[in-house]
């Protein structure tokens, strides 16, 4: 599972 | 949204507050590194630019506007207000030791060779070892103060905390990030010799002092 380019964590 | 990474980030919020409230208080940074906290504010400075391109949620944005600010204030009074309470002669680790490999490293392992995966990327890794001048100030004075020792174990359970996080998004949500979870698990062992000082010691009302 690649992890996406959309960062949602602080 | 998971109560791992809720109470990470509020851990990570108490830990911020705790260290600016401990400097704006007693009126002095004695015991406090200096670089540690330039480097943290670097570590949000190169996260957060996305703050101006992408809305996630107003929770995330209202986080990060607060550590951005807390991190600069905290900077300020450091390095500006209660300058003549630094202890620059015990903050003195070599930064460009960590700051070099980190950028090389941003540059070679990332999810995409893009200008703001590579900051965000440079800010996971710089954060892993962010926290390094602060341990070593200490481990040079040989104690720390009990307030300091405080923000330090919050500020190493918010990562602790993700590290959960991240193991409960893959199992719900099948997400993970590989670079985001290395450098956690880095971050949080460089913690755990701190850790074990501090449940033995200062969570019995001791002082916390390194054997010297």
């Amino acid at each position: 599972i690649i992890a996406r380019t959309q960062h949602d964590e602080l | 949204m998971n109560i791992f990474r809720l109470t990470g980030d509020l851990s990570h919020l108490a830990a911020i507050i705790i260290l600016l409230l401990k400097i704006w208080k007693t009126r002095s940074c004695a015991g406090i590194s200096g670089k540690s906290q330039i480097l943290f504010a670097l570590v949000f400075t190169t996260r957060y630019l996305d703050l101006f391109s992408s809305f996630i949620s107003l929770y995330n944005t209202v986080m990060k506007v607060i550590y951005i600010m807390c991190a600069y204030a905290t900077v300020y009074l450091i390095y500006g207000k209660f300058k003549a309470t630094y202890d620059g002669n015990h903050d003195t680790f070599r930064v460009e030791f960590l700051l070099i490999p980190v950028v090389l490293l941003a540059v070679l392992i990332n999810h995409a060779f893009a200008p703001m995966e590579i900051l965000w990327t440079f800010s996971i890794y710089l954060e892993s070892v962010a926290i390094l001048p602060q341990l070593f100030m200490i481990s040079k004075t040989g104690e720390a103060e009990t307030i300091t020792t405080h923000y330090l174990f919050f500020l190493g359970l918010y990562r602790t905390l993700y590290l959960f996080n991240w193991i409960w998004r893959f199992y719900f949500e099948g997400f993970f990030d590989l670079i985001a979870v290395v450098a956690g698990l880095v971050q949080t062992i460089l913690y755990c010799d701190f850790f074990y000082l501090y449940i033995t010691k200062v969570l019995k009302g001791k002082k916390l002092s390194l054997p010297a």
